[in-house]
């Protein structure tokens, strides 16, 4: 059977919040390194891969394998249910109907109980191999989020540049056009504020910024995010948390 | 033109 504490609510409410636009139904798989999750979209051109580690719950626990069906958009129902900062416990048999979640206040003077019901998904799964990227780029969440959507208002598509210079997005629509360069920029002080650029090799690559702004949903989960490019694989994005992560990979567009 | 690439057909099925 599936025992799982976290000490706030929070973290899975981001979860769910940063992939439920994404994908709809997708199984939890519970094993002895935590939870993980990997989906595709509707139109199979972006992955999400999620991990909660073992090491992030206060306690966890789980005998056997257990894949637990779940649509997301039921899951943020429940969750609604919970206060960010309760203690959520997530319990399941071996092989469930249901998924049994507990929250309680720090106070102690409030149990709040749920059932929410699973389903069978047959989901593929891909292999991903570990990838030496082109270009690696940390940057601030907010940062990226911000030039996703103010790019995403003038074209559907952005192009992503790394070089010795920098990291440039441009886009060009039937308004206009617009670029944003980002420099090296490191914050010794405040690490999460800077800017770091690792260059292998110049990268070009062109994404639909529909997908990118969905992405920056995770933004919550983490004040920086990991952009990793390389010629003519898929773009990874990464919002690192401190016991997992949350993964989004996207396919380039590419010239007929 | 430019057409939107899937990304099944860059990882291999498991």
């Amino acid at each position: 059977m599936l025992e799982a504490r976290l000490e706030q609510s929070s973290v899975l409410k981001k979860v769910v919040d940063a992939i439920k636009d994404l994908v709809q139904d997708c199984n939890f798989d519970c094993n002895d390194s935590g939870i993980q999750l990997q989906a595709m979209d509707n139109s199979h051109v972006a992955l999400v891969a999620m991990h909660l580690k073992t090491e992030g719950f206060a306690l966890y626990r789980c005998d056997r394998n257990i894949a637990l069906g779940i649509n997301l958009v039921s899951l943020q129902k429940v969750l609604r249910a919970a206060q960010n900062e309760d203690v959520m416990t997530l319990k399941a048999e071996d092989s469930p109907d249901a998924l049994s979640l507990v929250f309680e206040n720090s106070e102690n003077d409030r149990i709040s109980e749920y059932d929410l019901k699973l389903m069978d998904i047959d989901q593929e799964h891909l292999g991903i191999p570990e990838t030496e990227y082109g270009a690696t780029v940390k940057m601030p969440s907010a940062e990226f989020q911000r030039i996703c959507r103010d790019l995403s208002l003038l074209s559907e598509s952005v192009a992503i540049e790394a070089t010795k210079e920098g990291i440039k997005f441009s886009c060009t629509g039937d308004i206009g056009k617009g670029a944003v360069t980002l420099r090296q920029n490191p914050n010794v002080e405040k690490p999460e504020l800077g800017t770091t650029i690792e260059l292998q090799e110049p990268v070009a690559l062109t994404f639909s910024l529909k997908y990118l702004v969905n992405f920056c949903k995770a933004s919550g989960l983490s004040n920086t995010v990991t952009i990793s490019l390389s010629n003519e694989v898929p773009l990874l994005i990464e919002y690192e948390m401190e016991h997992g992560y949350v993964r989004f990979y996207l396919a380039p567009k590419i010239g007929d | 033109k430019i057409s939107q690439a899937k990304i099944k057909a860059y990882y291999t099925a498991i």
